[in-house]
């Protein structure tokens, strides 16, 4: 009941630009999951390779990541990911189921 | 601890434009209602923005990594693990559970039967008129039918004179009748298609939107630091006729304002249908005797972006598609019994009491999961929660990988 409130919620893709099977890929052609963390106040989202036949993720292989912070971007619109909060995030999303 | 009664009810694509979610647009007087005397999480989000993961994760309280479960194209029992699902657990503990419309998603995901026997105590109940769902049945304004995203009906001039979700209502009031008077508790689950695209809807549920009095998304352009990966094209519909005639570009449109304006309306609009047809559940557990010993659960499989990020689909880790209504009504917890007698959940028209407000009983503004519903909503009914899942859980049948939330109907929140 003490531990910080984290929700997770995850999304694939099969290509790192837009396509028309980007909404809703068959597993086989799933090359991407974005894998996000939110709290009370950020949102943060890593996109990673994903191997849809072992179901592994690749946490070396980044696609992209997004880092919204809520208290001055309640609409998620100013992506302010940067490799300076990688690494700290990184950790904070591997100690977590 | 007494056992209750559990009516569970989902929508379809169902964000949190609602009244007791601060929405100052939509106009959702019976799901308020319902809210003002239960406990609301506020900050509720779904693990994945798309119908099938996220209902198969809900249902059994395990996340998709390990339903694996991505897509609409397996079915978990053979796939990945035998994951016992809530009603599943709900039939083992001696209830009667049943269930009515889009519950889990249709087709091979739920083994072409809705996981029926193993989650229901008789088959799932499907409308007759969904079959006519994608159907041309809009009438353009050349006097034709059309297959379009907007799709306000005479629902009298529908097939079999009725929508799907009107059919869904009479067979839920049907069954809550049959059950009202036996001693084995019930676990009815109701499915709502609505506010789900094509937004085939009663068109009297369009007045309340007076087109000139919508407005756009507050953010609709593609934010320019998105990554190309975290955008959706929102490819289902722009495959519908009206859009389809707009010729708009891919990937990233935009759909033209005058549209976007429509779309809103027609989504809110679809919202209210859903309000009144909750309303209507409502009342019957009044009408039945059923308010006191049953407990009702109202939530979506996950949200769906209204223009927001130039967006106008679920597909996202946004917000908007993820964030749901959750909202627990638990008699003699977030409500007490009204020892006058008056109803506790008097039906509201919306069509002509669009203004009646509501406070919140009780809100929970920490965030949760679509994973934490299953052990949470079998410990408000009087069973114990499943325990939480080792780490690999394949093998394990009944777990859960999300949290009992009991303790929040008890306690005052922290942080």
């Amino acid at each position: 009941e003490n531990e910080e409130a984290i929700a997770f919620s995850q999304y694939p893709r099969p290509a790192d630009t837009p396509q028309v099977n980007s909404d809703l890929p068959n597993l086989i052609d799933i090359k991407v999951m974005g894998y996000s963390l939110r709290c009370w106040d950020y949102r943060y989202t890593l996109w990673l390779g994903f191997d849809p036949k072992t179901y592994q993720v690749n946490v070396t292989d980044v696609h992209a990541g997004e880092l919204y912070l809520l208290a001055g971007d309640p609409g998620q619109d100013k992506n302010i990911y940067s490799d300076s909060y990688h690494s700290v995030m990184m950790t904070k999303l591997a100690s977590l189921p | 601890r007494e056992r209750k009664n559990v009516l569970f009810i989902m929508a379809d694509d169902l964000r949190t434009s609602l009244g007791c979610y601060g929405d100052s647009v939509v106009k959702s007087p019976n799901i308020d209602q319902l809210a003002s005397k239960s406990q609301v999480f506020l900050n509720a989000f779904a693990q994945q923005a798309v119908c099938a993961p996220s209902r198969v994760s809900m249902l059994t309280s395990r996340r998709p990594d390990t339903t694996r479960l991505y897509d609409f194209n397996s079915y978990w029992r053979v796939h990945s693990g035998n994951y016992t699902t809530m009603p599943q657990y709900f039939k083992s503990e001696g209830y009667f559970t049943m269930s009515v419309g889009k519950v889990f998603h249709p087709g091979i995901a739920s083994n072409y039967t809705d996981d029926y026997p193993y989650s229901w105590s008789i088959p799932t109940f499907h409308p007759a008129s969904f079959a006519y769902e994608k159907q041309k049945e809009c009438k353009g304004e050349d006097g034709k039918l059309h297959a379009n995203l907007l799709c306000a009906v005479n629902v009298t001039e529908q097939p079999g004179g009725i929508l799907p979700d009107l059919e869904s209502t009479d067979e839920a009031v049907r069954l809550l009748t049959s059950r009202a008077n036996d001693h084995v508790p019930f676990f009815l689950a109701v499915g709502f298609h609505k506010p789900h695209i094509p937004f085939r809807i009663p068109q009297e549920y369009l007045s309340l939107y007076p087109i000139e009095q919508m407005s756009l998304a507050p953010d609709p352009n593609v934010p320019k630091l998105l990554p190309p990966v975290a955008y959706n094209p929102w490819t289902d519909v722009r495959r519908r006729d009206d859009v389809h005639k707009l010729n708009i570009s891919f990937p990233y449109g935009p759909i033209p304002k005058d549209f976007q304006l429509r779309i809103r309306q027609h989504y809110y609009a679809a919202v209210s249908y859903v309000d009144s047809l909750v309303g209507r559940l409502l009342i019957t557990l009044d009408e039945l005797g059923l308010t006191d010993s049953t407990m009702v659960v109202f939530t979506s499989d996950h949200g769906w972006s209204l223009g927001e990020h130039g967006e106008w689909a679920k597909y996202s880790n946004f917000d908007v598609a993820t964030r749901v209504p959750l909202i627990f009504y638990v008699p003699g917890v977030t409500a007490v019994h009204d020892w006058l007698g008056g109803p506790t959940f008097p039906f509201i028209d919306v069509l002509t009491q669009s203004e009646r407000s509501f406070k919140n009983f009780k809100e929970i503004k920490n965030v949760v999961e679509l994973v934490d519903v299953f052990p949470t909503v079998s410990y408000m009914a009087g069973l114990r929660a499943p325990e939480p899942c080792p780490d690999i859980s394949f093998q394990e049948e009944l777990c859960s990988e999300g949290d009992n939330l009991a303790h929040t109907f008890r306690h005052r929140e922290r942080g």
